[in-house]
C-alpha cells in the first residue's frame, strides 16, 4: 500500500512545479522570475502518508507566500488547477471535464489558462470546457452552444467547428 | 481514447432525445446562457460514467428525469397551463437515459449507456448488452477513468477544493 | 422575542418578491413573463420560528421550479442576492461591500445587476463594488484601481471619478 | 450616513499608509489583476467595522499585519533579498491600523480607527478617544452596521451562502 501510494505521490510530486510554472509564466522581460512561481507537496506522515494530510504549497511569481490560505481567489484557482493537472499525469483519464473553473480569473490567467489547454489537448487529452468568457472559448476546436427553447421547455444544443474558420493572421 | 458522441434522453433540462458529437476535437468549449443547461450536459457526461448521484445537485435518480410540467410539487402554482392539463397526467417522462460513444485508443468503439428505470434504479449497457455497476466501473477503470474520485471531472464551484489536505484520498484513490 | 422576529420576517418577505423581479426583469414584448420570476420565504416552525429554518424559494422566469438546489450558478447568484437586498431593506445599513458576486453571471445577469445597483445606490445607500467585469464596472461613478508594486512589494491605489466622463450619447 | 474615506497603515498587502476617499460617489467598484490587493481592501473595510478576524482568510489578528520580506516561515529561501537582510531584522511592521472617515445623516463626522497591537490585539478608538469593543461595536449599531451578521458585507465565493436555511440566524440577529 505504502509503495502504491509512494508511487503516485513521488510522480505528482515532482511533475507539480513544472505545470504550475507552465500556468504562470509572464514571458517578461523585466523580471528574471518571468518563469513563473513555484509549488510543492509535503507529507504530514512519512511513514504511513495515506493516513494523513499532504499539505500543498504554491508560490505565485515575485510573490513571498506560501500559505495557501493568504492568496487571492484567482491566484488559488491557477495553483488548484495546477495540481489538478499534475494529480491527472500519473494515470491519465482520456478527457477533461471542466465547469467554469476560470470564475475568478481576471484576463491574464485566462489567457494563461488558455494557452495550457491549447498546448496541452491532443488526441491523447480532450478538453471539454464549460465556460462564460469569450477569450476562453474563442481558442477551442468546437463550440457547442446550449440555449433554452422556451416553447419545448427544453434545453437544446447547437455545434459549430471553429477550425473552418481560421484566425487570419 | 476519446469522446465521440453523447446522447440524451429525457436527462435533467433536455426533453426527447438530444445528440451532440466531438468529432476529432481536442478542445470543445459548452457555451450558452446562465441557466441553459450546460451543467446539466457535465451532469450527463459525468451520471454516464457512473458517478454518484450526490454530486449531481439532486437527492435521487428520480430528480434527473426531465420535467416538463406542473406536477404535485407546483400543485398551487395556476396560470398558463391550461391547456396542458388535460394531457398532463403523463407529462412527466417515465425513463430516461445517457449514452457515451468512446473510442478506445486501439480503435473498438465502446458505448455506454446508463438508464434510470421506472422505479428509480440505474440499469447499465455496454454496446447494448446489460452489464452490472461493477463491470461497468471496471471497464471504464481500463481506460483511466475512475467514477469513484472524479480525476477528470470539476463541477461547478469545486476547483478550490482540491488543494485541501484531504486531496490525499484523491491520490490514495488514484494509485489503488 | 417572537415580535421582534416577526417583525423582520414580515418586512423580509414581502419584499423579496419585488426584488427579485427587478433583478430578472426582461423587458421582452415577447413574453407576457417579462416581468421577472417570483420568490418568497417559509417558516419551517410557525410558532417558534427563530429555532428553525426559512425556507427561500426562487422561481427563474419562465422556469418551473422553485427548488433552489436545481438553479443553475448564476439563477442561484441572482436569486441569492436578492435576498441579501431584501433582508437589507429592513434597518438598512448605510452601504453595501460586495466583492466579485458576479463571478457565475453571464452578460445579461450583469447588466441586470448593474442597473438594480445604479438605480438603488444613493446618499441613503452607498455600494462598493469588487469586480472583474467591464460591463459593471465602467457604470460606477467612480473606480479604484488596486496594483501591486513589486520593487515596493506592496499594494498600491490608484482613483478616478467617472463623473467627469459622461458618456456621450 | 455614509463612508467618506479610508486610510490603511501596514495592512496585509498595504505597506505604509495608503488613503482613499470615497467624496460623494453613491456607486464605487474597486478593480484589478487577481492578487492585487482588492479582496485585502474589503478585508480593511471588514476590519475596521470590528468583524471577527476568523472571516478575513487569517487565523490572527498578527497575520493581517503588513509582512515584506523574508521571515522565519521562509527562512529556506534564498535568492534575490540579499540586499536588504542587514536591515531585514525589523522588516516585518510592527503595528498596524484601518481607520474610516464616517459621515453621519447629521453630518458629524465620526472617525473610526482599529489598531492592532505588538502584543496581538485590538485597540478601538473613536475620534482618537480609545474605546472597548463593546462601545465600538454600539456607534456602529447605531448606523446600522451590524458587526456580528456581515448584514453588509459580501465576502469573495460567499454570495450563495445567504439562502441556506441557517440564514433565519441573520434575520434574528438584524432583529435583536
Ligand atoms: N429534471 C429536470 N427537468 C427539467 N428541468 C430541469 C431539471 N433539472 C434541472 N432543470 C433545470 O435546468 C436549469 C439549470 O441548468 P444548468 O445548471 O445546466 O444551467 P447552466 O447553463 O449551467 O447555467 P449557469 O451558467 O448559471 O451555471 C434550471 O433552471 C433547472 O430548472
Ligand atoms: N500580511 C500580508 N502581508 C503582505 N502581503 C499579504 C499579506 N496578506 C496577504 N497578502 C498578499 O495579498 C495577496 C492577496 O490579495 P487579495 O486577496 O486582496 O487579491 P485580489 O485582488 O482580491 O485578487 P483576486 O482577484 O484573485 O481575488 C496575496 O498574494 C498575499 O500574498
Ligand atoms: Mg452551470
Ligand atoms: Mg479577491
Amino acid at each position: 500500500r505504502y509503495a502504491l501510494f509512494n508511487q503516485a505521490f513521488e510522480h505528482i510530486s515532482s511533475h507539480i512545479d513544472s505545470i504550475y510554472k507552465e500556468l504562470t509564466r509572464t514571458n517578461s522581460v523585466i523580471s528574471p522570475l518571468g518563469g513563473g512561481g513555484s509549488a510543492y507537496l509535503t507529507l504530514e506522515d512519512e511513514d504511513e502518508p495515506y493516513l494523513a494530510g499532504i499539505k500543498y504549497h504554491a508560490m505565485p511569481p515575485m510573490k513571498r507566500f506560501r500559505d495557501m490560505e493568504l492568496l487571492s481567489g484567482g491566484e488559488k484557482t491557477i495553483a488548484a488547477l495546477a495540481l489538478l493537472f499534475a494529480i491527472h499525469s500519473f494515470h491519465p483519464s482520456p478527457f477533461f471535464v471542466l465547469d467554469e473553473v476560470d470564475a475568478a480569473l481576471d484576463n491574464a490567467n485566462v489567457n494563461k489558462l488558455t494557452n495550457y489547454i491549447v498546448n496541452n489537448s491532443n488526441e491523447h487529452l480532450q478538453f471539454i470546457v464549460i465556460s462564460l468568457k469569450n477569450s476562453l472559448f474563442e481558442k477551442s476546436d468546437a463550440l457547442i452552444g446550449i440555449f433554452r427553447d422556451q416553447e419545448e421547455n427544453s434545453s437544446k444544443t447547437v455545434t459549430l467547428d471553429l477550425r473552418s474558420y481560421p484566425v487570419e493572421a | 481514447g476519446r469522446l465521440v458522441g453523447l446522447e440524451l434522453h429525457n436527462f435533467k433540462s433536455y426533453k426527447g432525445t438530444t445528440s451532440i458529437g466531438f468529432g476529432t476535437t481536442f478542445f470543445t468549449s459548452i457555451i450558452g446562457p446562465n441557466g441553459s443547461g450546460k451543467s446539466n450536459m457535465m451532469d450527463a457526461i459525468s451520471f454516464v460514467l457512473g458517478i454518484k448521484t450526490s454530486n449531481l445537485r439532486s437527492h435521487n435518480l428520480k430528480d434527473l428525469i426531465y420535467r416538463g410540467v406542473r406536477n404535485r410539487q407546483d400543485s398551487e402554482q395556476q396560470g398558463d397551463d391550461d391547456d396542458d392539463d388535460h394531457d398532463d397526467g403523463n407529462k412527466k417522462a417515465s425513463r430516461a437515459y445517457v449514452m457515451c460513444i468512446y473510442e478506445k485508443s486501439d480503435g473498438e468503439i465502446l458505448k455506454l449507456k446508463r438508464e434510470i428505470t421506472s422505479n428509480g434504479n440505474s440499469e447499465y449497457r455496454i454496446n447494448d448488452r446489460i452489464v452490472s455497476a461493477a463491470e461497468y466501473s471496471d471497464i471504464l477503470k481500463n481506460e483511466n477513468i475512475l467514477n469513484k474520485t472524479k480525476n477528470c471531472l470539476v463541477f461547478q464551484g469545486d476547483v478550490q477544493k482540491i488543494s485541501a489536505p484531504l486531496e490525499l484520498t484523491k491520490i490514495i484513490e488514484v494509485v489503488s
